[in-house]
């Protein structure tokens, strides 16, 4: 609360997600015992190498237990949650179990420090690493949150050089009057740190101690994490808290004593950092995808995106008619087709093209609204919108049909013609037969005989013949 | 092994208890 007035948002370092290298997700631990003024210290210096998909903060005891202000040791939180690395995390009211400060643990805001001011130290969903002040504006936002975020006590390097001096202006708490922060970052102790080197990998430290008696003060630690290429780092909880778990196994010299002062034992606390396997982001591939090695691989044909939760339907996007969903493209009413891009044919209309126009005489319609475009009979038939096969159907209804009638009536006037004439004609012929006239008719094949009686008798034909 | 009730005994703390920090 000695922070000067500023205006604007707090002063704070973005380092740029690394670059994604398959298989590089794991965890590379090290320990060591260097010495820090004379005295031989403990410790591990743990690298990430893809922070976003294998650091996280946990809630003491799994999720819910900031607000149930539970307190567990790390070994029993790291192991629920998979943990091949974890260590104590922020600070906590050790009366009341009060996780203190910001809080946001797999993308769920757990706490909030109400716009306290003291070093934060976070991931934003696209992988950027945070290290610094914020307020509470930027701790809220939404446009790219925090997945991860959680408050320590002193900036202990800020872009590559030691901020001791400078957290202890912003985060003090009339240091002059009391000495009791002046105390907190000067004794050696037992001591955590969260940070991020030039690499963007992720940076866990963390040294054994007791407080006035072994272990490192503040400035010895960030000089350690300098020659480590540590780029921003801020100070986390210490002295009993501070618990070092490797694959769920204790693997630190807790300072705080047992029940029976003899031993030792690891302290019931709040928050725990934590490096698992990597996992995807959000883990569940939103609901639209399988998690592999960190990575959603996508279900079905259209999500895509890192997180499978963006619809894509091709480079014409549906045509500008259409809806992309996870079944393909759903078409504006009017609009068919995969991409949308095809009106619906005449004759139909509304979405999917499914409803048939209802207009008097085959006038086409509105293929959006169902509307008829023309109800003159005149218009629709003869209209050039009108199909092929619409002007075919009523070309051959009005001039087929008037042809067919025709030809038929003539052919009809023939036959009664032809029929008429033919009865006339056997009438006469049986008339002529009922009047008891003969008519004889000469044989020509007589040996030629005929020749010469015609020509004796031409007068009368009757005469040669006699019955 | 090391999991019996510590005594919460290496206090390291960077504030006075008694005092409240106000929120700004």
């Amino acid at each position: 609360d000695c922070a000067r007035v500023r205006a604007g948002s707090r002063e704070h370092e973005s380092w740029a997600p690394p670059l994604a290298t398959p298989g590089a997700g794991r965890a590379a631990v090290r320990t060591f015992v260097s010495h820090f003024g004379g005295r031989a210290v403990a410790g591990h210096l743990t690298r990430v190498a893809d922070p976003l998909r294998t650091f996280s903060v946990l809630e003491p005891g799994g999720p819910g237990g900031c607000a149930q202000r539970r307190r567990a040791t790390v070994e029993n939180t790291a192991r629920a949650a998979g943990c091949l690395v974890a260590q104590n995390g922020g600070f906590f009211r050790m009366s009341t179990g009060d996780c203190l400060g910001n809080v946001v643990s797999d993308a769920r805001r757990v706490s909030d420090a109400g716009g306290l001011q003291n070093a934060q130290f976070g991931i934003r969903r696209d992988g950027t690493l945070v290290t610094g002040y914020l307020s509470e504006e930027e701790v809220l936002d939404s446009e790219n949150p925090f997945v991860q975020l959680l408050s320590g006590v002193v900036w202990l390097i800020r872009n590559g050089s030691v901020y001791i001096n400078e957290s202890q202006a912003t985060e003090c708490d009339e240091t002059q009057e009391t000495g009791s922060f002046s105390k907190f970052v000067n004794v050696m102790s037992a001591r955590t740190a969260v940070g991020h080197d030039r690499k963007g990998q992720l940076v866990l430290f963390h040294a054994d101690g007791q407080t006035e008696q072994r272990g490192i003060n503040l400035w010895e630690m960030a000089e350690f994490l300098l020659q480590q290429d540590v780029v921003n780092a801020i100070n986390l909880d210490g002295g009993g808290s501070a618990t070092f778990v490797l694959n769920g196994t204790l693997a630190s010299y807790p300072s705080d004593h047992c029940q029976d002062s003899m031993w030792r034992c690891p302290r019931h606390v709040s928050t725990v950092v934590c490096v698992h396997e990597p996992r995807c982001q959000p883990p569940d591939c939103s609901g639209h995808g399988t998690c592999v090695e960190g990575r959603c691989e996508c279900s079905g044909s259209f999500w895509r995106g890192a997180a499978c939760n963006e619809l894509d339907c091709g480079s014409s996007n549906c045509s500008r008619h259409g809806l992309c969903t996870e079944t393909g493209c759903r078409c504006d009413s009017g609009w068919t087709g995969s991409n949308c891009s095809e009106e619906c044919p005449l004759g139909w209309y509304g979405p999917g093209c499914q409803r048939p126009c209802r207009c008097e005489h085959q006038c086409p319609c509105d293929p959006q609204t169902g509307d008829c475009i023309s109800s003159q009979v005149k218009q629709c038939l003869w209209a050039p919108e009108v199909t092929p096969r619409a002007a075919e159907l009523s070309f051959f209804t009005r001039t087929t049909w008037l042809a067919l009638t025709l030809a038929l009536v003539f052919l009809l006037l023939i036959s009664i013609s032809a029929n008429v004439s033919l009865l006339l004609g056997s009438r006469g012929e049986r008339n002529r037969h009922l009047d008891g006239d003969y008519v004889y008719h000469p044989l020509q094949e007589m040996n030629g005989d005929l020749l010469a009686i015609e020509k004796e008798q031409p007068g009368d034909v009757r005469e040669p013949f006699k019955d | 092994l090391g999991s019996g009730a510590s005594r919460d005994d290496d206090l390291l703390l960077p504030y006075p208890r008694a005092r409240t920090r106000q929120a700004r």
